[in-house]
């Protein structure tokens, strides 16, 4: 399913900039985004902030949003490669 | 702990500050950014210098928004600063955000610069991120800890990558090597060229298709055809005699598209472009051309290295060196958020000499060298580059 039009396009934003929707995604924008990509995402963003891993935008999340943190990528996709995690 | 992709090559590292923030005084950021390196130091036998004047390993800077890398700062709050992993040219370097109010030993008010400059070094040396929450490199800011220590996942992390001392050695060093990496300055030109006439030597300056022709641009020469495979049957044109206005300076074009949904003729040559309607000056246009800045691009732009219309969205992309920015959608002006790094369009090298869209297909050509575009998996293609003879059945 396409992902409705009601998402948060700062969302979007913030998914792509840290590494949770690949490069392809984020440039290719929203239309290329299925739903349960977007919801896998969230759980990445959800699981790497320590947070409920509840798949949608919650109040926690989008909090976590909004917090001062690192411009660096977070270590989620696949793309970066040759990362190991131990 | 997450481990990079990189890694130094050596133990004894340089770092240089660039430039200070006004919010601190300058002897109290050289101290905290000492402080900063001494966490990681105190754990491995990795060494930190400060040099005043030369390229170092890790090059430190405070910048606001655009600052020419790839990854432009975002004004107060959000994003802190950055690092790049180990490697050559910007490899190790660290950038603060200067829009944040920077201070030291701050409780609630401001950013505390040692804290955010102790994380970043982690980038700097080879750890990526950590999801857990007491680590130094948990990528959100946890403020100010007095009497910081560096927690164990981030000890074991360097650890693994530099072998280590102190209370938790567990991993031996690896073998060094005194091969340092390459510190050359960083240039955001590609190197001048002369002026080859034949196209199947490569080092094109541009390619375009325009209306349904191929057009090869190199030096004041220019080559067209519907099928590239015969476009080198006829003698080329020359710039000048066929695109009427443009001013005897322009000796090549940098860059040439046509828009998708207005059909006119854009070239770029240094920090100015053209429009063209057909093989004249667009009305109003001025025969010296605009700046590139006009479209948003910054002004330490010196040249756009390609353009072109991506057949995956239909939007259109510039590129200049390791940088790229792309056009709002229904105007001629480039997206907040850009520039972004070449690295998204992967296996693509930089500096490209030029892109084109042809047959719904995105090319990058650098040298005698032809890159075809993957655009669903954002890589190259397997199997490509392929060299540019084949393409003008050279």
């Amino acid at each position: 399913l396409p992902v409705s039009d009601n998402l948060e396009a700062d969302a979007l934003k913030f998914l792509g900039r840290f590494g949770y929707i690949s490069s392809a995604q984020a440039e290719q924008g929203a239309q290329s985004l299925m739903s349960v990509d977007l919801s896998e995402a969230i759980k990445k963003l959800q699981r790497m902030g320590g947070i409920t891993q509840t798949g949608v935008l919650d109040i926690r999340t989008r909090e976590l949003m909004q917090k001062p943190r690192c411009g660096v990528k977070d270590p989620v996709g696949e793309e970066e490669g040759g990362r190991k995690k131990r | 702990y997450v481990l990079a992709p990189s890694k130094w090559d050596h133990t004894d590292l340089t770092y240089r500050i660039e430039n200070y923030t006004p919010d601190l005084p300058w002897h109290e950021v050289r101290r905290v950014i000492a402080d900063a390196f001494k966490v990681w130091s105190d754990v491995t036998d990795l060494t930190f210098t400060e040099v005043m004047n030369t390229k170092a390993d890790i090059m430190i800077k405070f910048a606001s928004k655009y600052h020419k890398d790839g990854y432009p700062f975002d004004g107060k709050g959000l994003i802190l600063a950055h690092a790049f992993f180990p490697g050559k040219d910007k490899g190790g370097d660290t950038h603060f955000d200067e829009d944040e109010k920077w201070t030291i030993n701050s409780n609630g008010e401001g950013v505390d610069l040692f804290m955010v400059a102790a994380h970043e070094f982690g980038h700097a040396l080879g750890l990526s991120h950590s999801n857990e929450p007491k680590a130094l490199m948990y990528p959100w800011y946890q403020g100010y800890i007095p009497d910081f220590q560096l927690p164990y996942d981030d000890t074991l992390g360097i650890q693994v990558i530099y072998g280590g001392k102190g209370p938790y050695v567990t991993f031996r060093p690896p073998a060094r090597t005194t091969r340092r990496p390459n510190t050359g300055g960083y240039s955001t030109l590609a190197p001048p060229r002369k002026a080859p006439i034949d196209p199947c030597k490569g080092n094109f300056d541009a390619i375009a298709v325009i209306r349904s022709e191929v057009f090869i641009f190199i030096g004041k020469y220019f080559w067209r055809s519907r099928e590239p495979k015969t476009i080198l049957s006829s003698e080329p044109s020359t710039i000048h005699d066929f695109w009427y206005g443009l001013p005897d300076n322009v000796e090549s074009i940098d860059a040439a598209f046509e828009h998708p949904t207005n059909r006119r003729i854009y070239f770029f040559s240094g920090n100015r472009y053209w429009i063209y309607d057909g093989n004249s000056l667009s009305n109003g246009h001025p025969r010296s051309g605009k700046p590139i800045t006009d479209f948003g691009i910054p002004q330490d732009i010196e040249k756009i290295d390609a353009v072109f219309v991506w057949g995956f969205n239909k939007r259109i992309y510039l590129i200049s060196n390791d940088m790229y920015w792309k056009f709002k959608e229904s105007d001629e002006y480039i997206e907040p958020d850009y520039p972004r790094d070449m690295s998204i369009w992967k296996n693509v090298p930089i500096p490209v000499d030029t892109a084109f869209k042809f047959q719904d297909n995105t090319y990058f050509l650098k040298g005698k060298e032809m890159y075809k575009f993957y655009d669903m998996k954002m890589r190259v293609a397997l199997n490509w580059p392929k060299s540019i003879e084949d393409f003008l059945g050279c």
